[in-house]
């Protein structure tokens, strides 16, 4: 499983959070606008939070993030 | 398996509950309008809540939470 | 496998049946209106039972719950 | 494997048969009008039988039990 | 894999066939009208016969069984 | 692997083949008109051959069998 | 695994060859008009030759053997 | 995986070529008009070859074989 | 995962590269206009070069080979 | 999985990250307008970037990256 | 997982690039036009980089290389 995640404006943050007991945030990439980032879940990402306004892509559909 | 969760207004909660015998909240992930959270279910999260206006898309179709 | 659960009213509860010999209820999660949860099937969960008025969406397709 | 069975009239009863060489009941579940219930195949549960009115969802498709 | 029988008039019955070198009746479930069995195929059943007037749905597709 | 037979006349057969080097009739299982069979292939059968007037639904496809 | 062939003649046959470095026939299944076989590929069986004027349904499609 | 070829005239030959660091003919299976070969790949084939007019069904798709 | 090569005219070749560290050519194996070849990607074989006019069919679709 | 870039200027990078607890820059590799670079996720590589302007072909769906 | 890559000119490049923490050039396979080849990823090869004017097929769908 993974994402596609395509900045739409600079400064899109896509954020890993840890996988097991605890949950915090392990990385944030920044991407500036039409930068495109494929990330995968792993051993070390179970879940993943994505601010600023950019188009997500993943295997259960397509969503913008960013204020409306 | 796992979810997207796009906060429709700020103070939206993703909790995760507890896999195993019990069912306790191990973890609340806040977010504001617009953020998109992507989590897993795993080895600790069996279950997850979601409170406030969103719009959730899972594996088997999509859903609106918060109050009509 | 997991189902989706939004309350369409305050109290709705979705219990998890133990696996095993015995058939028990092991937790009641309880939803107000507009809440959205979505739990799996686990080691410790093979039957699950919603009361009150909610919208159920499973991998076999979207049911309603509660009295007509 | 599981199937989805909604009570449409009070007295509506899930009934799980067990797994081996004999085939007993081991567990009722009655329902009320309204209620759902979410049942997978187990170790211990390999057929079930529905008394009464109901909607039943499997993954072969949908049927209505209770006498016409 | 499950098959799932309603039966369309009392006294149907779902037989389960032993697996193995023999091939011998281990189970007779007798169904009223409007009764709903799902039944797997298991370590003691590799085959099943239907008597009476019942409506039967596979994953290869629905078939009525019962005199004509 | 399972296929699903209707007996349309009476004495319909369903044989089983023996799986392995030498290929025999282990079981032949008599179906009336109306009645059903549905039986998976296993380690004692690796064929099957059916005679008289039926309809065969398998996961290739629909057949009848008998004579025109 | 396996194919469905309908006798459309007598004196159809539905030969099994051998797996392995040698390739032989093992077993000549004689079939008569309308006769039904449904026959697996097995560790013995990696190949088959049907010959005479059958309908042979495979996973791949459907075919009808013998002279035009 | 397997093909499926039917001879359009006699002498047409299905050629089994060795699994491994060499590839030569291990068996050549030859059809007359009509008849019908169905052959998996296998520990000893990892190709096939084809000469002569048929009509082959491959999971990929159909083809002819044979001079124009 | 195999591919499907029907040579369009004499003298095509379907050559197997080696799977390794190096890639060398392991077989050339020379096809007449007509003549069909069906090749697996093997434990030695994890590239393939078609020379010459041909049909190719893939699990990715159709393509012709050949200068045009 | 794997995804395929094509690069539509000179200059396009996509970038591997690594795996893992870090996550750092391991490999980037300049694409010039017209080539394409198919990339798997692997071991070592655990999510991608992409800058410049380039089209994306992913499991989940095709995206330009670049700036507008 | 493979790719098709159908060389519209002389001179096309299939580059194998090395699975693990380096990433190199391990083969530079020369398409001439008209010529196809199919490659896998390998255990050697976990990325390709294709230049020059080609028709390239992928599971995900077919894109064009080379120069506008
Ligand atoms: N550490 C958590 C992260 C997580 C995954 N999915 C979640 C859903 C809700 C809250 C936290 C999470 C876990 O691995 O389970
Ligand atoms: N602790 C429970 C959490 C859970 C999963 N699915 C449920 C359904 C109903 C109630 C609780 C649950 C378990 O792992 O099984
Ligand atoms: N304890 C039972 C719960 C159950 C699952 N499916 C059922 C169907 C009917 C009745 C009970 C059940 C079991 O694990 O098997
Ligand atoms: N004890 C039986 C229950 C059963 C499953 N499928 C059946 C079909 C017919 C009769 C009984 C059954 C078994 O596990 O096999
Ligand atoms: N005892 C047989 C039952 C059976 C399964 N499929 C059949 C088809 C025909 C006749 C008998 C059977 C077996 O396990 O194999
Ligand atoms: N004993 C044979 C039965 C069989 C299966 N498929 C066949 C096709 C043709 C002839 C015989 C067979 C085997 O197990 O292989
Ligand atoms: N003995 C051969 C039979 C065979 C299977 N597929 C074939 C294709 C061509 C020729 C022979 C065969 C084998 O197991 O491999
Ligand atoms: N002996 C070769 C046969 C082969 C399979 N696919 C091929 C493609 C091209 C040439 C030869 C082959 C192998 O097992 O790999
Ligand atoms: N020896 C190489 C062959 C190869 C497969 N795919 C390729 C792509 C490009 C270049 C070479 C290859 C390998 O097994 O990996
Ligand atoms: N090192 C991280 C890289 C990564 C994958 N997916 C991510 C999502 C967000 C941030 C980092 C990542 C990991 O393997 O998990
Ligand atoms: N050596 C790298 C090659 C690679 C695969 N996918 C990539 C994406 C970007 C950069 C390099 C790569 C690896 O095996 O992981």
């Amino acid at each position: 499983d993974y994402i596609v995640v395509k900045a739409l404006e600079d400064g899109v943050t896509v954020i890993g959070l840890t996988r097991g007991e605890n949950t915090k945030f392990h990385h944030t990439e920044k991407l500036d606008a039409g930068e495109v980032m494929i990330a995968q879940f792993t051993n070390n990402t179970s879940a993943m939070k994505i601010r600023g306004k950019s188009e997500i892509i993943t295997g259960h559909g397509v969503i913008a993030s960013g204020k409306p």
